[in-house]
């Protein structure tokens, strides 16, 4: 059991290292077991280093800076036990628009060993994106799929102007 | 092997029936507050993942159903099918495509709702659905599927909790 | 002390039903106590509804939805106990483009009375602001505060396009 | 009343001495991810609300001094100061500008750090602070300070636990 553990560990370790680094664009990061000996006695610590910072404890990150850690986390769990079909839910909402574009770039070189579906208000995922669906709602609280969506129509989402990168 | 298609009818917000063709590589949805976007994911989850409500964010499995909206009535069953390409044979089923399907009606029994299942519109069970998706590893359970709230939970949760996902994929 | 409370559950109530039909443009939402006849032995319940929907419970909102509801419910117990000043860091966060800009016009309207303070990556709160303080962080972690940024040249915040509303 | 100017010096990210002066109305604050925005945050409730150090995101309060940053050494003490104006004399004091300022300094001492408390450069306490705050209904325990996270905290939270941020304001 403990063994089993430690290899998975090792494991995700090593990809989330790699993710964190490449989404932080120059960043590093690594986890931790409270306890080497007795791992399942103890949790998992996430340590992270934003590019040019010192290491600082995970809840003195700002907004953006956790999110970034907790979704590479993911990444690298995806990683381990690759999958032919992955959904992302607005995981982009906390990031600035050069963090949520690295997370959209990331998510465009994995799609070509997968399908990625992933819901998001931001221009800069959406320019990444292959396929764009868009879901409305008429007045009667009943939805509906609209295929490509004008993205300037959807002036009411968050977005990049169209004229930055 | 991919998602081509999900059909959905009277699933939560999506009452009129409604088909969504999807392509290889990178999809993004896209729409404004409340619009329906996350009910997608739900109607995925809710075909992938039936062992458990709490994932498709309703108190019971009849929350699922088209509750009338503005001013309709509520209707009586919901019906969400994947349609999945499966030329690489991924899943155990000798043919190109497997559409799998679930429909949850009001019922007089105690729990007040039937759930039937469906292969390629023949009649299935739960059991099948789960060994068919095991085999494509496929699972509703792990972090394929990453829900709007998971990044904030991720971070919010303590240091045990953190390593308890470590422990569900060993 | 059940008198004390209830007087104080009655005014902040009545003021998140005005808020939220204000920042919902037409929903309507209340707060219900569990126990109406013990208040201090059960717990407080929010019910919403936008507009052209039926009432779901708080879990079954979308994101967005849940988080204007959260926001009406801050701004009604903000209006109980007025204070000269108020900050708000990234309370818009989940919101689309429309909704993020019915918050900020609200905003603008109560800054009339007291002084907000409000931290935001949105161009559509940015440009209802009187005024703009932007923070950026050279290469050597040291933060430091720049006036009259150049709303363009956030353009690695999240915004709407400089050409729409 | 209306808060007049911030001013840092080794708090948190900003090492070098600043200043903010602020307006009447409606100021926004942005930038991008990690820059220091809510650290600015944490400087005002560092000096209105002393009582807490996990309303500043700190393990312990030496947490909040400059920690060198890429490659500066660590500072030793950090120093914010809140002017306010006062021409409506709603702070107790006589004088159209009051000064709040809070040091901590790190100490060998058996909690680690000094803390000291100044209303205009005038050596004060923790007990003044409080009832010079509480006159002007200025309080860090409130809504009035919604700090980053506090949305999804209130969506998530239990309805007893909704229930009891009424009691706190009873
Ligand atoms: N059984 C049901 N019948 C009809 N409508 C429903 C049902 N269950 C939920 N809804 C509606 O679905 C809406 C939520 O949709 P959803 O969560 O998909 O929004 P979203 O597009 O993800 O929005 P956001 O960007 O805010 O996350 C709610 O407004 C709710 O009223
Ligand atoms: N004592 C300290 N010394 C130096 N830097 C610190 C200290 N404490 C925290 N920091 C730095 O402050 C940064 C966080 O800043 P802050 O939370 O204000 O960002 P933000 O601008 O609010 O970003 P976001 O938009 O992501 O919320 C972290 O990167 C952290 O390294
Ligand atoms: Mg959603
Ligand atoms: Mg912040």
């Amino acid at each position: 059991k403990k063994v089993g553990f430690l290899k998975i560990f090792g494991g995700i370790n090593e990809n989330f290292k790699k993710t964190f680094a490449e989404l932080s664009a120059g960043g590093d990061a690594e986890l931790l077991l409270e306890n080497e000996e007795d791992p399942l006695s103890g949790g998992l610590i996430i340590k992270a280093r934003p590019k040019d910072k010192k290491v600082v404890r995970m809840h003195a990150l700002s907004g953006g800076e956790k999110s970034l850690t907790a979704l590479s986390f993911i990444f690298a769990i995806q990683a381990h036990e690759p999958s032919p079909f992955y959904l992302l839910d607005e995981v982009d909402m906390f990031l600035d628009g050069i963090n949520a574009e690295n997370v959209a770039k990331a998510v465009k070189r994995s799609s070509k060993n997968a399908q990625f579906i992933q819901i998001s208000l931001r221009k800069v995922t959406l320019k990444e994106s292959d396929h764009i669906i868009g879901v409305t709602m008429q007045r009667d609280g009943m939805s509906e799929v609209v295929f490509k969506p004008n993205i300037g129509d959807m002036a009411d989402n968050p977005a990049e102007p169209a004229d930055q990168p | 092997m991919y998602l081509k298609e999900i059909e959905l009818e009277n699933f939560k917000s999506f009452a009129r029936k409604t088909r969504i063709p999807l392509l290889h590589g990178y999809t993004s949805v896209t729409g404004p507050n409340g619009a329906g976007k996350s009910n997608v994911t739900d109607a995925i989850l809710f075909v992938l993942g039936p062992k458990s409500s709490r994932v498709i964010r309703a108190g019971k499995l009849t929350d699922l159903i088209f509750n009338g909206g503005k001013d309709k009535k509520p209707a009586t069953e919901c019906k969400v099918s994947l349609i999945f390409s499966n030329e690489d044979r991924l899943i155990p089923i000798d043919s190109n495509i497997v559409k799998l399907t679930r429909v949850v009606r009001v019922s007089e029994s105690a729990d007040g709702y039937y759930s039937y299942f469906y292969v390629n519109d023949r009649k299935s069970s739960l059991g099948e659905f789960d060994s068919l998706l095991a085999n494509a590893r496929i699972s509703a359970d792990g972090y394929n599927f990453v829900q709007q709230g998971d990044i904030t939970r991720i971070v919010e949760m303590s240091n045990l909790e953190r390593r308890r996902i470590l422990d569900d994929i060993a």
